[in-house]
């Protein structure tokens, strides 16, 4: 089972540190902060596409899981041409597939389309920053937009609320496309309330760490979480922050989902585009 | 006795909470999310200078406190002009008063000068981005530059401590100039002390917050702070962030010093400059 996702926000936002929880692996290189620094000074002023492909196993299922990284995006002092070498990225992949599907042999077929992208949003509690806006707005049609409130921990519960009641009065005033997982005619009761749940909590608030904590102290219980001097965040405690929704809807539930969406949805309306001229 | 402060950095880094907080006022207009927006829309693509005047009292001493606020900093997807209006901004200041400064009549003289102007920084957690250096490039020489780490309660200790090394390797690998508090020759030790403490925790840690919380609840005792699922953060607190630092160097300490240093160190060098051709 192949699976691939893209992680799109600004420096710090915390990108690496959630694939590698949301994976429980060590998938994307974090960085401390002089790495990032000479990556930021070696890095033409452009925007990076990386690809890091690992075998991870997930509730006992294989997964060839490729993350696709994309540093210098909104970190440069003018961003304006921040979002195209993304898009054109998975636009290359809609091709390469169109063009291996159009072969008369089409036995080995790659197949390398983005399944998610994940993006991440700043906490800064007000709107979506303008930057965000042209992100959405451009790759909302081509990719399964998945936007997350990045160190959501910065916001007390009144101010997550708020923020999201508007990122969503945003996402609709601008004609955002994300995604949202599809109720179906023949699903039971139970996966209708869970799906409602996951769809509730959209965009997702989340918290990443890559560090355990006796918890409580001196007991043989390990939470995932980030200590601070007045308090320990638990990321997997839905009462701190919705990772949790955010790794069921993308590992457990909704994986074969986003990846039938991708290839019958949006890579067939990419391909009717380019073919109709 | 009048002070003039400016404070700039992206929208959403608890500016306007920071200034309320400082002084104990209700002096910049913490804007809601939705307020933000609007401001956002109906600004034309630079950033705007605002100012607010109101009387304080601290300590006893009346106060004529000028906050100027400059929104829109940061905030666009292309940012390369961001600086100049605030640039332009404190040069004007000093044309006014080298203007007034020529007149044969100088009994009405009126100085706007600014004293200090409060950077903040955003917490990523990695280094100083190049919006940042390029702020602090510019203004470090013309005003009293005061770098402060916004909303630090999103980085663990251990994350603060790296973050305030890199910061300033890269103020020294960028040749910045920020503002230090001076030892003069006659300070008596426990001054010495208090200023070594001060320098130490450069560029200050900063968290802000207008609600006030019973500490431990039920009790008499109110703190500030902002409450959190996991903990409470009390700004007052030492072990919690440098907030008591930054307003003893601005207010108690340093309000007098940041005058002159402004008045014959910075403008006169301006002056110089202006004269000479
Ligand atoms: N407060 C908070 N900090 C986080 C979170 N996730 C990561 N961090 C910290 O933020 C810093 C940058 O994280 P990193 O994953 O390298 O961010 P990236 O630049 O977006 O890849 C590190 O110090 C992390 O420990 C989070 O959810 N909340
Ligand atoms: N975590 C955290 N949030 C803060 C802090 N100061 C303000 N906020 C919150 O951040 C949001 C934006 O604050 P505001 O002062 O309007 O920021 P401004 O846009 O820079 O003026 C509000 O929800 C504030 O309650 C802080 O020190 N830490």
């Amino acid at each position: 089972f192949h699976f691939t996702i893209m992680i799109v926000g600004e420096s710090g936002l915390g990108k690496s540190t959630l694939i590698n929880t949301l994976f429980n692996a060590p998938i994307a290189p974090t960085r401390d902060g002089n790495a990032a620094k000479d990556q930021q000074d070696s890095a033409s002023k452009t925007v990076e596409i990386n690809s890091f492909t690992s075998d991870i196993e997930e509730n006992g299922v294989k997964l060839k899981l490729t993350v696709i990284d994309t540093p210098g995006f909104g970190d440069f002092i003018n961003n304006t041409e921040a979002h195209k070498p993304i898009l054109k990225s998975i636009e290359e992949r809609y091709e390469n597939y169109l063009d291996q599907e159009s072969r008369v042999n089409r036995k080995n077929m790659t197949d390398n389309r983005v399944h998610a992208c994940i993006y991440f949003i700043a906490p800064t509690g007000h709107s979506l920053k303008q930057l965000d806006v042209q992100f959405m707005k451009e790759l909302g049609p081509k990719v399964n937009l998945i936007p997350v409130i990045a160190k959501s921990d910065v916001l007390t519960e009144a101010e997550v609320t708020g923020f999201k009641e508007r990122i969503l009065q945003d996402i609709k005033a601008n004609n955002i496309q994300i995604y949202y997982p599809a109720v179906h005619e023949n699903d039971d009761p139970e996966t209708v309330q869970e799906i409602k749940e996951i769809i509730s909590r959209i965009p997702f608030a989340i918290v990443g760490s890559n560090q355990t904590f006796e918890h409580p102290p001196g007991s043989k219980n390990h939470i995932r979480g980030r200590k601070y001097p007045w308090g320990l965040i638990e990321i997997d405690n839905e009462a701190h922050c919705d990772f949790v929704k955010l790794r069921q809807m993308l590992i457990r539930s909704h994986m074969e989902e986003l990846k039938e969406h991708t290839t019958q949805i949006l890579y067939e309306s990419h391909r009717s585009l380019k073919l109709e001229g």
